[in-house]
């Protein structure tokens, strides 16, 4: 066939030998698929192409673990810090968890809040974030979530300055009043500061593929030293009109089940 | 037993022995490496299949397949378990209900694939088992 051939020139079998049929050529794509545990071929809207942050930091994970692989050694967690070396400057620092060892499937969601909405003059400042976590496959448990932000040197504007960079959950949102949230975490960076920040979201995520209604996504603010918020541009955090490598995501390790499902034949 | 044993050195001693039957040429020929458990090479191809849309990495993967047959003896053949040598002897006291040992992966190698869903999200996945690393005799 066209698309499985016998790299060897020897007859060995003679399904090699002929063309397959449409409705036999359609039946094998099925059975790729259900291998890859997939119920049917995605369709993705690339609408802003294969090169944002999120499809090339997975990218760089792929590199690392395919060439890791040939070695045989290591494990997840040295692949995933081998990331930072190749992905832009980390200002976290990573700790030695042990879930990331053994997870065996790791996924990027894209930001889907597509305009910042007008919110109260108090969170002028605060920008939202949404992940659609409804795809996840069966059987997948998640075992870390790292929500993921660029952050640029802004020196000039705020020499020797301090910023607090604050993520929150959003645990309730109203017509009429500014949403409930909840604070997840809190960082102090100074303006000089430049790379990749990532903050844990593993109880939020695990919450949100639990129970899908609570996902009401995460909002993100920042204030000066003296108290004062910010708008994050001008803290040099990249939001949605920023370059396409640099834009905002959130990602999501997961250990599969022992039992692997296949649909029946 | 040990009582059969001594009835049949008796036997051996009044009676005409009967040579016992050694691998005959066809059993040997039937090993040979042309028809050997092997593993064959086959490449399954996702840029072919026209995923590319979806899949980002890898283009395809070498597969690979065994093929070939498990002979007496099962010297010439790549990793046969001891089960198989038990099967094999089982197949030539009764060809017709029996068959030979199966060639089959004995080693099997993980692959990981990146690919885009329907929302765009981007999922690396492991699939242990996907590539023949050495195929033999079971």
């Amino acid at each position: 066939s066209n698309y499985i051939f016998d790299g060897n020139n020897e007859i060995h079998s003679s399904f090699i030998q002929r063309r397959l049929r449409t409705h036999e050529k359609r039946e094998m794509q099925k059975e790729i698929l259900s291998i890859l545990g997939l119920p049917h071929r995605p369709r993705p809207h690339l609408s802003h192409g294969k090169y944002n942050s999120a499809p090339l930091f997975m990218l760089d994970l792929y590199n690392t673990m395919s060439n890791e692989e040939k070695n045989e050694v290591e494990g997840f967690l040295d692949r995933y810090k081998s990331m930072f070396t190749t992905h832009g400057p980390s200002l976290a620092t990573l700790q030695d968890n042990a879930f990331l060892n053994d997870a065996d499937m790791v996924m990027s969601f894209v930001n889907l809040a597509q305009h910042d909405r007008e919110l109260s003059p108090r969170r002028r400042h605060h920008r939202e974030f949404r992940f659609n976590l409804s795809q996840i496959p069966e059987g997948e448990a998640v075992t870390a979530a790292e929500f993921r932000i660029y952050k640029e040197c802004v020196s000039e504007a705020f020499k020797n300055e301090t910023f607090v960079i604050s993520v929150y959950q959003v645990v309730q949102e109203y017509e009429d009043r500014d949403a409930d949230l909840f604070l997840l975490e809190s960082r102090k960076l100074w303006a000089t500061d430049e790379g990749w920040l990532e903050f844990d979201i593993t109880a939020t995520s695990n919450l949100w593929v639990m129970n899908p209604r609570h996902n009401l996504g995460l909002q993100f603010s920042v204030e000066a030293s003296s108290g004062k918020t910010v708008n994050p541009k001008e803290a040099g955090l990249i939001g949605r009109d920023g370059p396409h490598d640099k834009q905002p995501f959130m990602v999501a390790f997961f250990k599969v089940s022992e039992v692997h499902i296949r649909t029946t034949r | 037993s040990t009582n059969k044993r001594r009835q049949q050195n008796r036997n051996r001693s009044t009676q005409p022995q009967e040579a016992p039957r050694s691998p005959s040429m066809a059993d040997y020929n039937s090993s040979d490496q042309k028809t050997a458990c092997r593993k064959h090479e086959l490449y399954v191809s996702f840029r072919e299949l026209g995923w590319q849309d979806w899949i980002i990495a890898p283009e395809g993967y070498a597969a690979n397949y065994c093929d070939g047959e498990c002979s007496f003896p099962l010297n010439a053949h790549m990793n046969a378990t001891n089960h198989a040598i038990v099967q094999t002897l089982v197949h030539l006291m009764n060809p017709e209900n029996v068959p030979k040992p199966s060639c089959a992966p004995t080693k099997l190698h993980a692959i990981s694939v990146l690919y885009f869903d329907d929302n765009s999200n981007v999922i690396l996945k492991k699939y242990k088992n996907m590539v023949v690393r050495a195929c033999g005799c079971h």
